[in-house]
């Protein structure tokens, strides 16, 4: 099963990174290879994983904009089957650069499709908008998976991410699927999590993930030692719903 | 006292909005003139004031891409001495219409400039990212205050935001100054949270505010009523927060 799968919201700190670093890391242990690509120029998808992104003279810049090869710029991680694509703040510019370019949705699709063969598992981490570098991340993905924060304003974007996500399947990719809603930083004690959670699940039925992310401070702590939750706590809450995460991930996988 | 001041930082989810939706409400209970411009495409800090982003006809963008009067786009609110100038999702057009206009960064400046006199205080709450909706604020701001949350990843991208205010000080507007950073969601249980703060206190000492906004579940709700907090539950801790922070901006304002 070969997947590449957009971790995407334009609303901020909803648990993007959080996801891909983790999502990835639990579906690598399982001796699956995967590849994780960071698209956001913050940079927190590498430095959660332990690379100094400041330190780094090839990355996902380089590979979108100055035609470097893309294998030279994958990362080996602590773990074995778990590889990376790392940024840096360079990738800022590339929102204005791509603006006048023909291709400009597709660059990140040619360049991921020499590596289809290689990684079963592509998660792209995504930044908290709706320009071009998610739009090359949407266009180069099989399928979306959308972090939804128990909180209300998480609520309010969503309509404008749908929208969004018709378009690049009308117009740049036609396969585009919504892999799934995932809730996350769900607190048990507050009624406002079950409020929103309830209203997200009445709306989006089954295409929301049985697991659930729980808030867990595990998870919050993990990236200052540059380490997923796999490898930082492994009997954590955190690390157990991620682990979940990935075992529906890789059941939704044969379904197809 | 006349002040522009921006709420600015490019990680998601720090509290920006938080911060601008209830430190503009609890400014303006003093009865003293105060505006809060929503720059951000996803108009949470309009919904947050009860305003549905989607009914509106004239927003930020029609002022200042179809040089509409600013006088006509000026909303009131619940609290009589508290305006807004609401945003909706058309927004997300000027990042790219805008990159082709000769003096792109100063439109907001020059839209406001008619607004001085009749505001002490202008709050604007930024988007999350650096592009162009942000630097017309940090352009049109007397001085930007950066709301930190304390996590992990918060601080990583804090050198990057501070060599954007000083790029803008030294092209766009040399008056700019640092309010303040804002240290925001403080879990008094959590070790994360001292860790996180002592780290930013010890590295911009005084910059930092005395008042320490702390997590309380009162401030997510508050929104889903479309109220601030200072109408929906004045005797919350997020309450008492945020009119302390008032306070020492009021306070700040006297030395100058
Ligand atoms: N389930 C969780 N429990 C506790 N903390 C969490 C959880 N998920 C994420 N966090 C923390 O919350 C903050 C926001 O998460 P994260 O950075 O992953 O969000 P994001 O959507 O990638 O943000 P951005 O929009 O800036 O890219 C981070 O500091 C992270 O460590
Ligand atoms: N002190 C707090 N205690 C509890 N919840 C909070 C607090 N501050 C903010 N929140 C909640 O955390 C979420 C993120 O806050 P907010 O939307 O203000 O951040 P932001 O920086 O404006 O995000 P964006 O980057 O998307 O613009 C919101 O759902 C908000 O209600
Ligand atoms: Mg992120
Ligand atoms: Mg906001």
């Amino acid at each position: 099963m070969r997947k590449i799968i957009a971790i995407a919201n334009q609303k901020g700190g909803v648990g993007k990174t959080t996801t891909a670093v983790n999502l990835s890391s639990c579906i690598s242990v399982a001796e699956i290879n995967t590849l994780l690509v960071d698209m956001d120029p913050q940079a927190n998808a590498t430095s959660g994983l332990g690379i100094d992104p400041r330190k780094l003279e090839k990355t996902i810049y380089e590979s979108l904009m100055e035609n470097l090869d893309i294998n030279e710029i994958i990362h080996t991680t602590e773990i074995p089957f778990l590889k990376l694509i790392p940024s840096n703040i360079r990738l800022v510019g590339a929102e204005v650069e791509l603006v006048n370019i023909e291709s400009r949705e597709k660059m990140l699709r040619s360049a991921l499709s020499s590596l289809k063969d290689e990684f079963e598992y592509i998660i792209i981490d995504c930044p908290p908008s709706l320009g071009l570098l998610t739009l090359n991340s949407l266009t180069a993905a099989d399928s979306v998976m959308i972090p939804i924060q128990c909180e209300y304003y998480a609520l309010e974007g969503l309509s404008h991410l749908l929208n969004t996500i018709r378009l690049v399947q009308k117009h740049l990719n036609p396969n585009l699927k919504v892999e799934g809603i995932l809730l996350t930083m769900y607190d048990r004690r507050l009624n406002l999590s079950k409020q929103v959670s309830d209203e997200v699940k009445s709306y989006f039925q089954s295409r929301v993930f049985d697991t659930c992310i729980h808030r867990n401070v595990r998870l919050g702590e993990a990236p200052s030692h540059g380490k997923p939750i796999v490898l930082f706590d492994a009997v954590s809450i955190g690390c157990e719903n991620y682990m979940s995460l990935a075992k529906e991930i890789l059941n939704n996988g044969k379904e197809t």
